[in-house]
């Protein structure tokens, strides 16, 4: 689902926060 | 025992999207669904976490959205 989706983009881009 | 997975969530497979064009992680995520790796979605974030780190791709805003992507 999409929000499944969002939800795994936010958690991504949470693991990724120092690199971003 | 056979896997029904098609699709393998690699960093070369990771390099070739990123060479191809910019990318969000987002688009990231959708080409690497977990009905298609087989993988969980904690196992996705983080291997995918990893192979981003290890790439190190360049970075850019694209309509206000950051978007990775490598050149060759």
């Amino acid at each position: 689902s999409s929000s499944e989706a969002d939800e795994m983009a936010a958690a991504l881009e949470a693991e990724l926060h120092d690199f971003m | 025992t056979p896997s029904s997975s098609d699709v393998q969530l690699t960093e070369e497979a990771v390099r070739r999207y990123l060479i191809r064009k910019p990318m969000t992680t987002k688009d990231l995520l959708k080409k690497f669904q977990t009905k298609r790796t087989g993988l969980s979605s904690e196992q996705t974030v983080n291997v995918l976490a990893q192979i981003l780190k290890r790439l190190n791709p360049e970075r850019k805003n694209i309509n206000d959205k950051m978007h990775f992507y490598l050149t060759e």
